[in-house]
């Protein structure tokens, strides 16, 4: 529909992003922006809260920031 | 804005925090 929002935050897509490469909460935030996404702000950090906190990924230190990611 | 995405990630990174 041409309402519908072009991008979805899934656990999938997380996932399939944080494969390709490690990330801060700040990137993942701009892959999943909520004018892309339909969500508000608060639903935003919520379902993102709740899909990392099962994703349970490994973190590493790049350049002092925390970054997030998924071997396959 | 980035001040909102700052926001947001703040936000974040506070719900992970027992997590992380």
């Amino acid at each position: 529909t041409p309402s519908s929002s072009d991008v979805q935050l899934t656990e999938e897509a997380v996932r399939r992003y944080l494969i390709r490469k490690p990330m801060t909460t700040k990137d993942l935030l701009k892959k999943f922006q909520t004018k892309r996404t339909g969500l508000s702000s608060e639903q935003t950090v919520n379902v993102l809260a709740q899909i990392l906190k099962r994703l349970n990924p490994e973190r590493k230190n790049v350049n002092d920031k925390m970054h997030f990611y998924l071997t396959e | 804005s980035s001040s909102e995405a700052d926001e947001m990630a703040a936000a974040l990174e506070a719900e992970l925090n027992d997590f992380m």
